[in-house]
């Protein structure tokens, strides 16, 4: 059976894309067979990856449609142990279908072929909590929350485990939060400092130990295509992602 | 006639409430009329003003729902010539109602009563192309593009001026972008400069000359519920957006 994991916040540009691509190239580096779901029609980590935005329809889109064999779907990676199902803009379309049908775990079977094939299976998700989020709360058992070191990041939590609540007793009873993870943590600001404190004291059972940090190079790699493991791999934010997979492990080794 | 301006964007956290908010507190400043419309269901221009998240139905999704007089839709804020039409999380719950009708111009419809009692009316949108944001895109003669100074942001610009482009032809022919502005620009980091600069390569008569500089001073204001001019009117943040209510004025006037 494979862990899978959906990086959700609908609070935008909190760092989801980043963690999920970054995660699971820390997991992939360690040795676990890995495979990363873009969700998003902006296609960020399938970009961020290295793979160009493609119009014509490609990745989770056909596996959704059901056309041609479900391994079709998946492309490897130049991280070894790291593979991907892209994203595309045509994505965004199917937003409209799925919310007709009544349907909600079309993902979740989506992604039956390849449980047991991979160690992990991550997705990223779009800013929201449209359809195509919701399906990527179905097709998990465990979530991962960005929260973003600012006031409106904070904001949107509470909301955000409330509609987690409601998804678990109607859509998927076994979906649990496996952590809360602080990003872009800026230590010259007092703003920065107090946001992480105030996470880590509404939160304390759910809180990673682990805070991202505010780094450029973070910001660079996705320009280049690459994980930051490749990028740069001995800067601060490959420890920190580094770290990241670690305490990852140990809680999914524990529930 | 009141010019009716949308802050859009489909990518998470560039920088659309902050100038939403800050340009309309800006341009009540300097002595115009300005009403604050928030269609983002996570009320985020609601709570930078200082209103507390209600999660009872007010603001926009009375409107929309026409429930009671238009005029009751609106609250002062604490600063002169500015008003708010309020965001709610139910908010969310009509974007499923408003798919289904075909209707999208129920939001431009909504707005009417207040047209011409302001001179400008600034509409901040969510981090998606759903029926929300095309309302607004609808409801709206102008556009203010927020591109944050990052790569991911860059990337998603052609589609979304593709998307408006389709909505000018077969929704609002009246559509046409006022400006792409430039937001969170660090002025330490390379990354940030090769993007300000491949923005105005790209999009010379678009971009607006103001840059808005990455400061955390933007940042600590919402948690006080204060625009900048009100939070540290004599900042760097306040001066940049003063610049950009100034061209926003001019590129008004010349239309
Ligand atoms: N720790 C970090 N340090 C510096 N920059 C970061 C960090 N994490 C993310 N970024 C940058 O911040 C921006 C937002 O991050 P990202 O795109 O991962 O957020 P997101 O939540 O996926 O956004 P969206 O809501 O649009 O999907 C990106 O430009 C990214 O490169
Ligand atoms: N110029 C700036 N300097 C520093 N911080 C900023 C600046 N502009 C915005 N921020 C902060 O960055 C975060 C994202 O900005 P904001 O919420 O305005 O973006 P958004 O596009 O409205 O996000 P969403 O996509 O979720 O609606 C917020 O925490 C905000 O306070
Ligand atoms: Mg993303
Ligand atoms: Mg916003």
């Amino acid at each position: 059976m494979s862990h899978v994991i959906s990086v959700v916040n609908q609070k935008g540009g909190v760092g989801k894309t980043t963690t999920a691509v970054n995660l699971a190239a820390c997991l992939a580096e360690w040795g676990h067979k890995t495979l990363l779901v873009d969700v998003d029609p902006q296609a960020n980590a399938t970009s961020g990856l290295g793979f160009p935005l493609n119009e014509r329809p490609q990745g989770l889109y056909k596996l959704l449609t059901e056309e041609g064999e479900p391994t079709q779907a998946v492309v490897p990676t130049k991280t070894p142990n790291l593979d991907l199902i892209p994203s595309c803009a045509a994505l965004a379309g199917l937003e409209v279908e799925l919310a007709q049908s009544e349907h909600r775990a079309e993902m979740r079977e989506a992604l039956m072929p390849f449980n047991g094939s991979y160690s992990f299976i991550i997705l990223d998700s779009p800013p929201s909590l449209g359809v195509l989020t919701v399906s990527a709360l179905v097709a998990a058992q465990l979530l991962i929350i960005p929260v973003q070191s600012e006031y409106y990041a904070l904001e949107g939590l509470k909301h955000l485990l409330r509609t987690i609540e409601l998804i678990r007793q109607s859509l998927n009873p076994s979906l649990r939060v496996l952590g809360l993870l602080r990003t872009m943590h800026d230590t010259r600001t007092t703003l920065s400092h107090q946001v992480v404190r105030d996470v880590e004291q509404f939160f304390p059972t759910l809180v990673f130990k682990t805070v991202i940090p505010r780094t450029v190079r973070l910001a660079e790699a996705p320009s280049y295509g690459e994980p930051i493991t490749v990028y740069d791999p001995r800067s601060s934010g490959a420890q920190a992602y580094r770290a990241l997979a670690q305490e990852v492990v140990e809680r999914c080794q524990k529930l």
